[in-house]
């Protein structure tokens, strides 16, 4: 994904649940599109990757240097959406749960 | 409108199965994605919901989960008894409201109408008392799985036969909620109709079946989706014994946690640590040569004259490395 973006935003993933071998107890979907965060957080951090305060505070000290180690910001999800899954159980009933949090909407620098 | 369940109502009503022009047919499709053995109603109510529920924001019933039981049938005195088995429900499932669907089907005045139209001056036909259909008793009694008794009486529920066979929704949202409040999570239904039911009853697609709206408290624990839908440990894939149910462990969450210890715990690349009791690794990495130093990103920008020395000093090095690339592509050439 060459022409991808190098800061930290959010990239195309499709699960197929046949591919993590759950396909023989999930019904439906088949597959869902979960997307994936990727990419850089440097100082300064951009608003796009809507950083938290916190992150904004660890770019600066990293930037600064003066504790050593500190890492830069992590690109990880911000706002997700659930996902409902209908599934056979242990004795083969049909169950439908909505899981939260499955796939991701936007990404930031936390 | 799960909450509160219409009384006689079926999931044609309830969850708008009735659309379409041949409703019939499009729930046979449906089920059909189900696959062989699982094509019946129950099957195609469920898809209803996961469409219904799919959209964003959806939530069944005001939860986040629904199950659905199938009955085994056993028959005592001819009668047929409905025993369903909910003891997959997770503890941290609150349930909201429980339905009992069942397939009605006409009863008599109605079922003899027609020879009593073709025996109009038959006198017995005409002292049949018209307009009062046999009563029928939905009954429910729920047992532990570790008695072999009766079980306990949890509900009787009278219903009139309807005019022309349909499914049928009850609340059965007390019963369940006592049921298991007493951990006795099987539960039997009995349509008792008086008399002796005609032949022995044989489970059918219009068998009854049982939804439980629930909200799954763990639902927003970490792996949540691991505990209800991760059922094999990729690790011993080879040591499970044949024939042994996919997820016979007692324990259905599957562990899969690494011997996270020491750097690992904390951001840093591991051997950044400087000390070295901590970094049991023949390399050992100088922390400059993985982090560039932020002093020198952040110090005084060089004069111009410096910086223009420094451009020579970077094009002296990188014109060696070109310099060194034309000779092997002369070399190259020359082969």
């Amino acid at each position: 994904q060459w022409d991808e973006p190098r800061v930290c935003s959010r990239r195309y993933l499709k699960v197929d649940f046949a591919d993590i071998g759950w396909n023989e107890w999930i019904i439906s979907p088949k597959s869902f599109d979960a997307y994936y965060c990727a990419g850089a957080c440097e100082f300064p951090m951009p608003k796009i990757v809507s950083p938290s305060n916190h992150a904004t505070i660890q770019s600066i000290v990293r930037a600064v240097g003066i504790i050593p180690g500190i890492p830069e910001p992590c690109c990880v999800p911000d706002k997700m959406n659930s996902l409902g899954v209908l599934f056979l159980d242990e004795n083969r009933n049909v169950v439908l749960k909505v899981y939260p949090n499955m796939s991701v909407e936007t990404c930031a620098c936390r | 409108s799960h909450t509160s369940p219409p009384q006689s109502t079926g999931p044609l009503a309830t969850d708008g199965l009735a659309r379409g022009k041949d409703p019939q047919k499009s729930l046979g499709d449906k089920a059909a994605a189900l696959g062989p053995g699982a094509q019946d109603m129950v099957a195609v109510h469920m898809l209803r919901l996961y469409e219904k529920y799919s959209r964003r924001g959806a939530r069944p019933g005001g939860g986040n989960t629904v199950r659905s039981f199938r009955p085994r049938l056993e028959v005592v005195n001819q009668k047929a008894l409905y025993l369903f088995n909910l003891t997959s429900m997770q503890d941290s499932e609150m349930i909201l409201t429980a339905t009992f669907h069942f397939y009605s089907e006409p009863r008599w005045p109605w079922a003899h109408e027609v020879p009593c139209k073709q025996q109009a001056k038959n006198v017995s036909c005409r002292l049949l008392p018209l307009g009062l259909p046999a009563r029928q008793h939905l009954l429910f009694r729920s047992l532990s799985q570790n008695t072999a008794t009766q079980g306990l009486f949890r509900g009787n529920m009278a219903l009139v036969p309807p005019p022309r066979a349909l499914w049928q929704t009850k609340d059965i949202s007390p019963i369940v909620k006592a049921a298991r409040q007493d951990g006795e999570l099987l539960l039997s239904a009995q349509l008792d109709s008086g008399g002796k039911d005609p032949g022995v009853p044989r489970l059918s697609p219009h068998a009854p079946y049982i939804l439980i709206y629930a909200n799954d408290l763990a639902i927003s624990e970490p792996n949540s989706v691991a505990v209800t839908l991760q059922r094999y440990d990729p690790f011993q894939a080879g040591d499970r014994e044949p024939g042994a149910a996919p997820n016979s462990s007692t324990d259905p969450r599957v562990r899969r946690a690494t011997q996270a210890t020491g750097p690992l715990q904390d951001n840093e690349l591991p051997g950044l640590d400087e000390r070295p009791a901590q970094i049991p690794r023949t390399q050992h990495y100088h922390k400059h040569e993985l982090w560039p130093s932020p002093f020198r990103t952040l110090k005084p920008r060089p004069g111009r004259k410096d910086r223009r020395k420094k451009s020579q000093d970077v094009f002296v090095a990188s014109s060696q490395v070109l310099h060194f690339d034309e000779k092997t592509m002369q070399k190259a050439r020359r082969k």
